[in-house]
């Protein structure tokens, strides 16, 4: 990995005292092609490189016993700092109910995360609604339903309305049932489908959501900064969620969808079932990207 | 020949998700050829690489046709990248083509998996062959060919449950899907496509490689191609799995699978 290319790198360096501009550039190149393989978009690499440019190859990495364990931790360092720094924890304050609107591309893990919240704050003592907001998908509202029911957590959904109508609709139901929690599901669009983004922003016009939540699949490539940055304008997202993390992506998309939105990443989805919910820690993921 | 110029090529190849290997050893090869062919031109070093590009990525695949009864086609791959939908739309496709399409809902552990396939079926005029959520997914794909046979339906197409390759016990299970398949019918499945999402980074050659260590993989559907990811990844999982792509995904109804268009596809990438 990173850490063997960088001892052979500094292998090579050693011995020579000051470092030549090009060595700079030697190791900072490692450092960079990691990143892209891990996924991290390639204006971000580009970005962060000149972030960690002068301490990766300054005294104290020059007058280390270990150079390149010394890069490796500026690095991880950095990466952690640019997610974060700590875990993030979403409050509730305020006036309930609470309205939580996930969105993403299609096959992110909305409907799933969906559950995955509702029982998690279930757990915190939330009373939550699950509300089936995606009327495109086939059998999605069903999908739903039986998510639900095997949470024992209620599902609210209309036939034939449109999820705005659904949603304002799901907030009455929500008041009059004693509900201080809802959570949207809505159907995978594309950043750039102004209809369907447009649906988004009719839904946050006519409810008051709480936070937009960005639900981005952790394989994610260099896109992940195009449908962030999208989303983001469009919708103003309040924070993320990144699924798939019990694959062995390496999840550079979280450093690029948090690097173009300045939005936290709240929690990782770690499988398909319902508690497969962590809250996001920027220094394991930092980790993780580094490979 | 600017150095300026081979390294803006470089970054359109790496933003393409055509993995960072893949793009410098493109453009090296780019480098060589410029020198032996005394490139000059800008535009011409584009119409190179684009060349290169294509012979990597090679020509597009087509549907296995069994000469002798029903063929039967397995869908497989992670989660969420398209492959219910793609089995709806290739059956809704076949259809239109006057083939009698048959329908095997293999995917007995997602919720409302198996009421998604029927809704695709119902589009495609397919009959669907189910059991119950949580039955055993190589006891419906037996079925699904067995009633294929005896309907002599011409494409028995088998949807599977999405997996991550690193889930080893869900990769054995898709092994015995697909020793069944073959009890339930000698040389079958005679298709194997890996659906792999667009937008998907470089782990699309880590999925690629184990599902093929479980399955032998045919050919690939690449889908989401409307949005704006490039879909690149898929020339290192065509070299590695040395199988052709055969159709892409372009949106989520009916008539949105289209075959594969290397040409196309190549020059999408510099748009
Ligand atoms: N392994 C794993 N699978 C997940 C995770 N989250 C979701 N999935 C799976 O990913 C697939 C897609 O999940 P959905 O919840 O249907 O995704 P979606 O975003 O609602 O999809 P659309 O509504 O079609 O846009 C399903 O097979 C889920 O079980 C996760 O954290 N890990
Ligand atoms: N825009 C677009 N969306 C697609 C395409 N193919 C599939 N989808 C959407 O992607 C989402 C997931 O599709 P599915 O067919 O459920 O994916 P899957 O692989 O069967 O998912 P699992 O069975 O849960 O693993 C749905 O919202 C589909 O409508 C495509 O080519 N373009
Ligand atoms: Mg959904
Ligand atoms: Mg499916």
């Amino acid at each position: 990995g990173l850490s063997q290319r960088l001892q052979d790198t500094f292998k090579r360096l050693r011995g020579r005292g000051k470092l030549s501009e090009k060595d700079v550039k030697e190791v900072l190149r490692e450092v960079k092609l990691a990143l892209l393989e891990a996924d991290v978009n390639f204006k971000v690499v580009r970005t962060f490189i000149a972030r960690v440019q002068e301490r990766a190859v300054g005294e104290e990495v020059m007058n280390s016993l270990t150079p390149a364990q010394q890069v490796i931790k500026i690095v991880r360092d950095e990466l952690t700092e640019l997610m974060g720094g700590s875990a993030v924890q979403l409050r509730f304050e305020g006036k309930p109910p609470y309205i939580i609107m996930l969105c993403g591309l299609q096959g992110s893990g909305k409907t799933t995360t969906a559950g995955k919240l509702a029982k998690y704050w279930q757990k915190q003592g939330r009373r939550p609604l699950l509300v089936a907001c995606d009327i495109y998908r086939p059998a999605a509202v069903k999908q739903l339903q039986v998510v639900g029911e095997s949470l024992n957590i209620p599902v609210f959904a209309l036939n034939g309305q449109d999820p705005v109508v659904i949603a304002a609709e799901a907030l009455e139901y929500a008041k009059n049932h004693n509900h201080d929690l809802i959570i949207l599901d809505t159907a995978g669009r594309l950043h750039i489908d102004a209809e369907l983004m447009g649906e988004l922003q009719r839904i946050r016009e006519r409810v008051p959501v709480y936070r937009t939540i960005l639900v981005v699949d952790a394989m994610t490539g260099q896109d992940a900064v195009t449908v962030a940055e999208e989303f983001n304008n469009a919708i103003n997202i309040d924070g993320v969620i990144l699924t798939k993390l019990d694959g062995d992506a390496r999840g550079g998309a979280a450093l690029s969808v948090r690097s173009v939105t300045g939005k936290p990443i709240l929690f990782g989805g770690f499988g398909e079932k319902s508690d497969a919910l962590e809250v996001f820690h920027p220094d394991r993921m930092a980790g993780r990207i580094l490979g | 020949m600017t150095e300026e110029l081979y390294e803006e090529l470089e970054a359109i190849l790496i933003q393409a998700d055509l993995g960072v290997e893949a793009s410098v050893g493109l453009v090296e090869t780019l480098r060589q050829r410029a020198k032996a062919e005394k490139i000059k031109a800008a535009e011409e070093l584009r119409w190179l690489l684009k060349d290169e590009l294509k012979k990597l990525i090679g020509e597009p695949g087509v549907l296995i046709k069994n000469p002798s009864g029903p063929t039967v086609v397995m869908i497989v791959g992670v989660n969420g990248t398209g492959k219910t939908t793609s089995v709806g739309k290739l059956a809704y496709h076949l259809a239109e083509q006057g083939q009698k399409v048959v329908l095997g809902a293999a995917d007995t552990f997602r919720a409302a998996a198996i009421e998604q396939l029927e809704i695709w079926g119902e589009r495609a005029g397919a009959a669907v062959i189910r059991h119950q959520m949580g039955s055993d997914p190589a006891a419906v794909a037996f079925d699904a060919v067995q009633a294929g046979l005896s309907r002599r339906a011409d494409y028995i197409l088998i949807d599977t449950a999405g997996r991550l390759h690193t889930q080893t016990n869900l990769m054995q299970e898709l092994e015995k899907v697909g020793r069944v398949i073959g009890r339930a019918m000698d040389g079958a499945p005679h298709e194997i496509l890996l659906v792999v999402d667009a937008t998907t980074g470089q782990n699309a050659l880590n999925q690629a490689k184990l599902f093929a260590k479980a399955v032998p993989i045919t050919g690939i559907i690449l889908t989401k191609l409307d949005g704006t990811a490039k879909g690149g990844i898929v020339a290192a999982v065509v070299n590695t799995l040395r199988v052709p792509v055969k159709f892409i995904g372009i949106g989520e109804g009916v008539e949105d699978l289209k075959p594969f268009d290397t040409e196309a596809f190549v020059e999408a990438i510099f748009d």
